[in-house]
């Protein structure tokens, strides 16, 4: 579903230069649950963000399917981001002005598709917020802006979902609700997730764990037991 | 060090109400490492920052030493949290134009003190920042930011510091090592910490668990142990 070959990044240059990427070569199964483990700093986000077309790499190729994002225009990489790509952030990145609902299913209106209700409103109940919809982001506790983060990327069910430690802010049994939902789309669903993580609880749901360290590939685990 | 009584906090009004804090006594003692654990959306960071006299309550009182927050003036309360309190925001607020490095020395500045520069030091190596200090947030990794705003409470030695949920993007490691700096600050320098956490590792750490669901105290630990 999604690989990326040789994916160098490098932030400034000289002595002050970063390796955030360092010539990964990693790819990510159609319909499996994988996860991304390293220490903080090591590539995680740079990565998922160089996956997903929202930064580009300083050398070397992504690919979602056989699209090479590094040949598209702008317009073509906006629109294959906003029809297959789900996104969590580590930040959330909500819309301030917009409640949570409508923070929920912006990516679908930018699309100009409608929600599948009855999905939406499976998707909102797992996580908890449904009597939380109609209020913004600053009137929501840190756990429930994470949660309508993770919910945004659900709801229009995108080829693939990228998730930015999505389960950081979360007490143990809401995250497990998650985790286990999120399994459950990907079993039975056919959803295609990327999940990046410090919690090897969380890890342990998914099918496949790739280890990072210093912008390079370490190591994998294939069915994860924490 | 610090406590409330009575403290209720509800936002909203007739049935849209929400009950953040509901009639909360709870008291947090001198050099010690407290910790308080809950469910998202329970009333954590609410407690915290009505505590730090950062948000009012509805009715009730919280104390920092022998001062009622209530009964300052403006001008009064900035003073005491300039001097006395430090804060880990859940959400980090970080200045985006400073350095972390500024972003560090901040509240000092702020308050017109100069920094203990072996104690920064040793504050910055322990939460491993030394090679990106001259970097400004967006130039750093979620849990590198998290722990340029760990390292702003600690180093000012505040007479409290109040850190939400301060290692939750961080890898094991990297958290570990915070937790164990705090808990020595705790026990060798009389740091009084009160922490949220929801990683059950991270409250082993401390001394006490204050449990909270729905806004009201629902239990206490000494002494945890995961
Ligand atoms: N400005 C506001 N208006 C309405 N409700 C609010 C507002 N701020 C917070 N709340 C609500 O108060 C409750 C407690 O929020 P709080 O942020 O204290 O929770 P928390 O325990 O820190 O949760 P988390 O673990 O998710 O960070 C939540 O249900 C939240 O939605
Ligand atoms: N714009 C930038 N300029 C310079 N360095 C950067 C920039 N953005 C990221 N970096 C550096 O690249 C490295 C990798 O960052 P990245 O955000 O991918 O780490 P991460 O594995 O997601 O960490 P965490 O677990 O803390 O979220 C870090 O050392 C970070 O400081
Ligand atoms: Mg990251
Ligand atoms: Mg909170």
């Amino acid at each position: 579903a999604a690989r990326s070959l040789n994916a160098t990044k490098i932030y400034g240059s000289g002595h002050t230069e970063v390796r955030a990427l360092d010539d990964v070569s990693v790819s990510f199964e159609t319909g499996q649950f994988s996860a991304i483990m390293g220490p903080s700093g090591s590539g995680k986000s740079t990565l998922m963000h160089c996956m997903a077309g929202l930064d580009d790499l300083t050398s070397g190729s992504v690919f979602i399917g056989d699209e090479d994002l590094t040949k598209l225009s702008e317009r073509a990489l906006t629109l294959l981001r906003r029809k297959q790509i789900g996104f969590v952030f580590q930040a959330f990145n909500l819309i301030p002005t917009l409640t949570a609902l409508e923070n929920i299913t912006l990516p679908m209106s930018l699309a100009g598709d409608s929600p599948d209700q009855a999905w939406l409103d499976q998707v909102v109940g797992t996580v908890g917020l449904s009597d939380r919809l109609s209020h913004r982001p600053n009137e929501l506790s840190g756990g429930q802006q994470q949660r309508v983060a993770v919910s945004r990327a659900l709801a229009s069910r995108p080829r693939i979902i990228f998730a930015d430690e999505p389960t950081g802010n979360l007490d143990s049994r809401t995250g497990a609700e998650i985790l286990t939902f999120m399994a459950d789309a990907v079993r039975s669903l056919g959803q295609t997730i990327v999940m990046v993580t410090h919690d090897p609880v969380a890890a342990s749901y998914a099918d496949r764990v790739v280890f990072l360290a210093d912008g390079k590939v370490t190591g994998e685990m294939l069915d994860p037991t924490s």
